[in-house]
């Protein structure tokens, strides 16, 4: 059965894209077979790793609201062992459509079933924003990992969303957990990163992943080329501290 | 009449607060009798500007779902002409409750008709997504300012924010306008940056504003002493350019 981890922030901006598209590739690299989920209408997952949505016929939109079958949805990546649910510009339609149909927020729970068997890890990149469609990731998914832009306002965010995944767990999913928070776009000449970083150690202690993804320009580069970072500069900052996140996530994984 | 500006971009962490926050506090140092709208549940340019959203009784959700009258919600802030009208955790619900509702997407415009002749400025803050809030934003402004991040994820979002402006103008708004591009977190150092720049101004040509905002740490330390920059750190480069954007926000309109 394969772990479905939903990425997840209402704060904008915080690297929840980046860490999606480069955290699957990695796992990918690795042999694990691995699905990318974009519930993020502006599909930036779904372009930054190679796939234009303008040309999609079908999205997730089709899977959450039409219950298309996902083998009309599911394509391809030019990286072996990583697939794509794509999306596009129709979903951002879908947060008012679901208000009023049944299961609404159990939709994208129900359509990925049949796929837990085919892939060891399920991705989900969610939206800025704590709607139906986040609501439907937190809802499908067993954990929540939480990128963390080391800035204020991001620490800010923090504990409403730990009082959502709090909610959700309580009334929705009994069986999701917070895997861990990451922090991202750390600047170690700025004493605000730090700061931050100890204010979050401090509060979450073992909750905060050892690796800190550094800021890194061809981090910002790489979804230009439609290309995860380890494709498109190995030896970057970035490349390394993704591949020695997805490390830690997989052993994690195994110490429980 | 008094000026009412969203500031909209449905890409999260572009800059709107941190625009939103300073050109507010620049306008009224200018003695602009200026209002601030946070229409974000996130509550950023609340707390931003030295209010806490905890603490608040009524914020912008009792003026758009109950219709509580603005002068039991609206705040002064330590500036001078600047007032404040707040938000808080309470709104994130407004979304799902605003779908049912008559006249849905004017809320907004109706409650601030009174506030019109009492502010030269009126700027809304919106959070990073096209639903009924940025909506009611659209609906609210005669004039959308875009601030957007000098980098490839942002610039892909333009189009479709284009679209939404377009039909908000045809459908729900023939007054609305684009006041202008404001491209922020430019670093002078990567190309990235600079090519972003280049494809702007070559599309979008005399719609982007003259003035570019810097990547400047001290933006960023701001918020968590609660103050806008030109009183956190009046001689930082950020502090700067906002005060020379709303220089040019003014003469722009006197252009007119
Ligand atoms: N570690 C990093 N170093 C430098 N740039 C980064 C890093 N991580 C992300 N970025 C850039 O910062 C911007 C925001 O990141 P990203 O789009 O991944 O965040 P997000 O949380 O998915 O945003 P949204 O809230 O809009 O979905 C993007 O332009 C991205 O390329
Ligand atoms: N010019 C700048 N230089 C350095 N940091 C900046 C700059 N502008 C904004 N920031 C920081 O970048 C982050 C994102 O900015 P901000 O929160 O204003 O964006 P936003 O578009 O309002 O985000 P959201 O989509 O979540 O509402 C914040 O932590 C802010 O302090
Ligand atoms: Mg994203
Ligand atoms: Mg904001």
């Amino acid at each position: 059965m394969g772990r479905i981890i939903a990425i997840t922030n209402q704060k904008g901006g915080t690297g929840k894209t980046t860490t999606a598209i480069n955290l699957t590739a990695c796992l990918a690299a690795g042999r694990k077979q691995t699905l990318l989920i974009d519930l993020d209408p502006q599909a930036n997952a779904t372009s930054g790793i190679g796939i234009n949505p303008k040309e999609l016929r079908r999205s997730v939109y089709h899977l959450l609201v039409e219950q298309t079958p996902w083998e009309q949805i599911l394509r391809h990546t030019s990286l072996k062992h990583l697939d794509l649910i794509p999306s596009n510009i129709e979903l951002s339609g879908a947060e008012i459509e679901l208000v009023s149909m049944p299961r609404r927020e159990k939709r994208l729970k129900e359509a990925l079933m049949p796929l837990q068997d085919l892939y060891e890890y399920i991705i989900i990149d969610s939206p800025p924003s704590l709607g139906l469609l986040t609501l439907n990731a937190l809802v499908a998914a067993s954990a929540v990992l939480i990128p963390l832009q080391c800035e204020y306002y991001a620490l800010e965010g923090l504990g409403h969303l730990m009082a959502t995944i709090h909610l959700v767990k309580k009334n929705l999913n009994p069986d999701i957990a917070v895997e861990g928070i990451v922090l991202t776009m750390h600047d170690r000449r700025t004493t605000l990163s730090t700061q931050v970083i100890q204010e979050v150690v401090s509060h979450f202690k073992d909750k905060v992943f050892k690796t800190i993804i550094p800021r890194n320009v061809r981090l910002s580069e790489a979804p230009s080329h439609g290309k995860p970072i380890i494709f498109y500069d190995i030896h970057s900052p970035g490349a390394q501290a993704y591949i020695s996140l997805a490390k830690e996530l997989v052993r994690n994984a195994k110490k429980r």
